[in-house]
């Protein structure tokens, strides 16, 4: 049902759905709750030499198409690969099994095996940075009016990222490979989530 | 639509952010 795709979202703050409430309430609850989070991703980006130099329209196109990609990055820590648990941010702590019995499925196993690839790279505070950015700009081009710019701006912090993870971990030159081999994972992620919202829709 | 980040009401969101604080001040 409606309510099951809402509770299982660990960007919920409400997971406990009040009964009483209609599907058109329950749905502004939950934009509440992930509001803050993506202004949080905006803010971000503004920082991002470059992305405002992008004309506006380009840079909701991005954000608009990366936003989610952003937050699986921002918060693959949420998910507890060897507790078998994704903590929401409300601050409850869910185990697979119950999150299953919420309509998760694959999505969520999908979930849990980026995580876990990704916590895997150890990655340093400044390197999941850039490579957040990287996320951002490497978004679905549908909608981009620039692309050449988005190109551009994408090869620069490719770079900039190449030589941060080579710097910190010089001896292991597929380091880089397997970071970026986290961005198609994201796209099919964000595919995965863009489906099950869409099935989800409130007139 | 067929676009989820309208069904989330995402795009306002990120223009109200992106645009700066003059409209989020006066919600």
């Amino acid at each position: 049902s409606r309510k099951d795709i809402l509770l299982a979202c660990p960007m919920n703050m409400h997971p406990q759905t009040d009964p009483d409430k209609t599907p058109q309430e329950i749905w502004e609850d939950f934009s509440l709750s992930f509001t803050p989070a993506v202004r949080e991703v905006v803010q971000f980006a503004k920082h991002i030499p470059g992305f405002s130099s992008l004309s506006q329209n380009d840079q909701i196109t991005l954000l608009k198409a990366g936003t989610f990609e952003v937050l699986m990055v921002r918060f693959a820590s949420l998910f507890n690969v060897k507790e078998k648990t994704v903590t929401f941010i409300s601050g409850t702590t869910y185990s697979l099994e119950t999150l299953k019995n919420m309509g998760m499925g694959t999505l969520l196993e999908t979930m849990f095996d980026f995580s876990e690839k990704l916590s895997a790279l150890e990655l340093s505070a400044e390197e999941l940075s850039l490579f957040t950015a990287v996320v951002l700009v490497s978004t679905d081009r549908y909608g981009i009016q620039n692309v050449k710019s988005v190109e551009m701006l994408q090869d620069n912090l490719i770079k900039a990222l190449r030589t941060l993870v080579s710097k910190n971990a010089p001896g292991d030159v597929s380091r880089f490979t397997k970071l970026l081999l986290r961005l198609p994972e994201l796209r099919t992620l964000n595919n995965m989530h863009s489906e099950k919202l869409l099935s989800f829709r409130i007139d | 639509f067929s676009d989820p980040a309208s069904n989330l009401g995402l795009e306002d969101i990120i223009r109200k952010a992106l645009m700066g604080t003059v409209e989020e001040r006066q919600e």
